[in-house]
């Protein structure tokens, strides 16, 4: 793991009196490796080391008196710099409801985080309604329609197969229970679908929802910076949320999809559970990534 | 790769951006440049079409052969047992794998193990219903290992010749949940010994260098026999199969290649190579 790897590169680098270009360039090739390891994707992982190059060069870190030291504080500062901001809120309707589209990759778990982002907002105050809009994959509704019944809060999908009119007459129905907030559950799709990444761009047309967040599993090696660039250009998603983060993966996609992106990460899901949601913390993923 | 002539450090370096950028790790990647560069070295290579051939063969040599023989099933049944972390494609791949063997004559039951996820016992009951064949299920929240152990009677006096058991996603550093299908396993094994008798890990083809640990947790608890690497219809090439099958010397048994019923196909290593390097 990184953390001991680096013990030994510091000890060399301690050793010597200065920082010379030589051994920033050695303890960086560790560093990129163990980035690497940590599923940060190849290109940002390259742009990644030049900035910091570039600062470890500067007349501070050759004075320093733990050169070595320095290098990780800098990596370390860089990550959370890059990582963003400590939770960013999400947008709010002048009148209600509130519409926030879920979105993302098959299987990264955005059904599962429609309901705890349901139980999240009802905790604070908020009418949720849930919407079930994957009109492909088997049982989705139903689904959908469990995570709600165990939470208590409404469900709205019906028998058709259309998602854009099934989030149309979501609407109707979010006002009719005095729903605040309407959270659009729709099917896992990839980002080089046309006819799925089509669907979303009408849903987001005609609903014009006020929040769309980009669900990625949290394990997801360095594909994620295709799908999170294609997602982006296609619907200019405002958040990110990483799933599966109740794992042991280094969690590399976060990086990268916020390189990429530059959207902030917004929630990370860390459990199966739908009170296991918790709000993102810049520095505690860039321990994480670095190991 | 084409473009350039010469192989050189430069071209070396490209390799390496591929295979790092398909997801075969650090490790895996410097062991298979370093293969490649004392083949070249031994065999006087010169031009990058050759370096091109080399690599895919050196890819495809790095898998183990299949395990499961689709059509010398001698136990009746013969029971598969899927597992995986949460939302690979382990209840999707039932289905296809379901409707391969029905359209090979086999006859099939699917066990709806899954007694824990929302609605995941409703989703096998759809696909087996397309597929058009027997599924047992208890009711949501019922043990699992109860669901296997009638599974394979009700295998039995039917005359199936497969029995294809769902399981609940879960995370390999879950150790309760690791126990639990240990202690699937155990009742399976008291209504056959040999059973189960193919252990499928279920990879997602997005996942990054996790799959190793996923892999090797599994295979601690309860075996695995073969792989099924997921999702490849995308853009993510899987490659961190190629470090599981090296390290830990398990074959890839299927792809799935899309979400509909047909997208399933066996594993061929030089097909595989081959769209590593497209
Ligand atoms: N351990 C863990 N499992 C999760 C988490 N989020 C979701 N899951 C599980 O991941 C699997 C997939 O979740 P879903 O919510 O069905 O994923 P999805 O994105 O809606 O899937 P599709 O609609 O098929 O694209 C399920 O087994 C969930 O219980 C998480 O944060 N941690
Ligand atoms: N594009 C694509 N999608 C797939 C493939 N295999 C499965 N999926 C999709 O991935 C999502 C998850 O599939 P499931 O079969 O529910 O996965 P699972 O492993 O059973 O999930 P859990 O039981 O929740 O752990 C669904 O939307 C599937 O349609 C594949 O090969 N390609
Ligand atoms: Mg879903
Ligand atoms: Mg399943």
């Amino acid at each position: 793991d990184l953390s001991s790897k680096l013990e030994s590169v510091l000890k060399k680098v301690r050793g010597q009196g200065k920082l010379t270009e030589k051994n920033i360039a050695d303890s960086l090739k560790e560093i990129r490796r163990a980035l690497l390891e940590a599923d940060v994707n190849y290109k940002v992982v390259k742009n990644f080391i030049t900035e910091v190059q570039e600062k470890a060069l500067g007349e501070e870190v050759l004075r320093s008196i733990t050169p070595g030291q320095q290098i990780v504080k800098i990596v370390y500062d860089e990550l959370v710099q890059l990582m963003g901001e400590s939770h960013t809120d999400m947008k709010t309707a002048g009148i209600p409801p509130t519409i926030v589209m879920i979105c993302g990759l098959q299987g990264s778990g955005k059904t599962t985080f429609t309901g705890k982002l349901g139980n999240f907002l009802r905790k604070k105050g908020r009418r949720p309604m849930l919407v079930g809009a994957d009109v492909y994959r088997p049982a989705a509704k139903k689904q959908l329609e469990m995570l709600g019944e165990s939470i208590g809060i409404p469900v709205y999908t019906s028998p058709s197969n259309d998602a854009l009119e099934i989030c149309r007459a979501s609407i109707k129905a979010a006002r009719e229970k005095a729903c605040d907030v309407l959270i659009l559950d729709t099917a896992g799709r990839l980002h080089i679908d046309e006819d799925m990444m089509r669907e979303l761009e009408q849903v987001k047309k005609e609903l014009k929802p006020h929040e769309i967040l980009f669900v990625a599993d949290g394990m997801t090696g360095q594909d994620a910076v295709n799908a999170a660039k294609q997602f982006l250009d296609r619907l200019d998603f405002d958040g990110v949320v990483l799933t599966k983060m109740d794992g042991d993966a280094r969690g590399g996609a976060a990086l990268s999809i916020r390189a990429v992106t530059q959207r902030p990460i917004k929630f990370l899901s860390i459990g199966e559970k739908l009170d296991a949601v918790e709000a993102f913390h810049p520095d505690r993923m860039a321990s994480r990534i670095l190991g | 790769i084409n473009a350039k002539k010469k192989i050189d450090d430069e071209l070396l370096e490209e390799i390496e951006e591929i295979l790092i950028s398909g997801d075969v790790g650090v490790e895996t990647t410097l062991e298979i440049i370093e293969n490649v560069k004392q083949r070249v070295r031994k065999e006087k290579y010169e031009e990058s079409h050759e370096l091109y051939r080399i690599l895919r063969e050196e890819v495809a040599g790095i898998f183990p052969e299949k395990q499961f023989r689709e059509d010398g099933l001698s136990n009746r049944p013969y029971v598969i047992l899927v597992i995986g972390v949460n939302g690979t494609g382990k209840t999707t791949t039932i289905g296809k794998l379901a409707n391969r063997f029905r359209q090979q004559g086999k006859k099939v039951l699917l066990a709806a193990g899954d007694t824990f996820r929302a609605a995941a016992i409703e989703q096998l009951e759809i696909w087996a219903q397309r597929v058009n064949v027997d599924l047992v299920k208890h009711q949501f929240g019922a043990d699992p290992g109860a669901v296997a152990f009638d599974a394979i009677q009700a295998g039995r006096s039917r005359q199936a010749d497969v029995v294809i058991i769902d399981t609940a996603g879960r995370l390999h550093t879950k150790v309760n949940l690791m126990e639990e299908l240990k202690k699937v396993q155990r009742v399976i094994q008291k209504v056959d010994p040999g059973a189960p008798h193919l252990n499928l890990l279920v990879l997602d083809g997005t996942t990054g260098q996790n799959a190793l640990n996923q892999a090797r947790q599994f295979i601690d608890a309860v075996g695995v026999d073969g792989i099924v690497l997921t999702k490849l219809d995308g853009t993510a090439k899987g490659g961190a199969v190629i470090g599981i099958a090296h390290q830990l010397k398990l074959p890839v048994e299927y792809i799935g290649v899309g979400e509909g019923i047909d997208d399933l196909q066996p594993f061929d290593p030089q097909l595989y190579a081959e769209s590593l390097f497209a």
